[in-house]
């Protein structure tokens, strides 16, 4: 089953 | 003083439409190279950056950046009130809560002016990493419009394979399956016709076809849109805004739990 990644998960906070 | 006259004005009503659906509150941010906006969708599953540059305006001045909080609902409803040949002209004092839109019909014999107000936003910025891609794909806007919209009457998820034979999109849900090949094809007599499909390594990721389905309301903005991807990373939907800029979303994978 697949599970929605999150995009604050790839993406770093600035 | 921040003022951006645009005589193209429906490219402005475009870009609205485009955001809209995704985002509900954005900073548009002003400086003297130009104006951007980036924000999540509610879900913070997708993010969108938007670039029109100083010198695709006919006239731009911003003496000092300027973050405008804008409630993007208002700022649709008073976009439609400017017709599509209308010159847009955006103004905002340095601290105004304020912005002024203007538009005038191309012979100037109407002159419209909204004020909208401005909220204070507290938004988070992410940093884009500049990537190279393992895969891009540029084909006509329109067939990736319909290919997400009839793929997602098959299923929740499409997933993507791109080799260098081409690219698949498929679905499947309760009622079977579907899946749309494009292979490349650099005959057609207008570029934005053509499929071009640039691979170092396959990619194959699985994505929520309703966000991809949001993104293709941006198709009126160009003739061809830009897919780029690598494994394992979200997905890149460009779509120019004629020379003055684009717009970029950004959309997380489905992962294996």
């Amino acid at each position: 089953k697949n599970k929605q990644a999150s995009i604050m998960g790839f993406f770093s906070k600035k | 003083m921040f003022e951006a006259r645009l005589v193209q004005g429906s490219l402005l009503k475009k870009v609205q439409e485009a955001l809209k659906d995704i985002v509900q509150e954005a900073s548009w941010d002003c400086t003297s190279s130009g104006l951007s906006l980036q924000a999540m969708d509610g879900s913070h599953v997708s993010l969108v950056q938007l670039t029109l540059r100083a010198d695709g305006f006919e006239k731009y001045r911003c003496d000092r950046n300027l973050a405008m909080g804008i409630n993007m609902g208002s700022m649709s409803k008073i976009l439609k009130c400017a017709g599509n040949d209308d010159v847009i002209t955006l103004k905002a004092e340095d601290t105004s809560d304020r912005l002024e839109l203007m538009f005038e019909s191309p012979k100037g014999e109407k002159i419209s002016n909204y004020e909208m107000k401005l909220m204070d936003l507290d938004c988070e910025q992410l940093g884009i990493p500049d990537q190279e891609y393992s895969c891009s794909i540029k084909m006509p806007s329109h067939e990736f419009a319909r290919i997400c919209r009839d793929l997602s009457q098959i299923g929740e998820c499409v997933v993507i394979t791109c080799t260098k034979d081409g690219v698949q999109f498929s679905a499947k849900g309760d009622m079977g399956s579907g899946t749309v090949k494009m292979s490349q094809n650099l005959g057609a007599e207008k570029e934005d016709d053509q499929v071009t499909i640039e691979m170092t390594e396959p990619v194959q990721l699985t994505f929520a076809i309703k966000y991809l389905n949001m993104f293709t309301k941006a198709t009126s903005l160009s003739g061809s849109v830009c897919l780029s991807m690598s494994n394992d990373v979200p997905l890149v939907v460009e779509y120019k805004v004629e020379d003055m800029g684009h717009i970029k979303y950004f959309l997380a994978p489905k992962i294996e739990d």
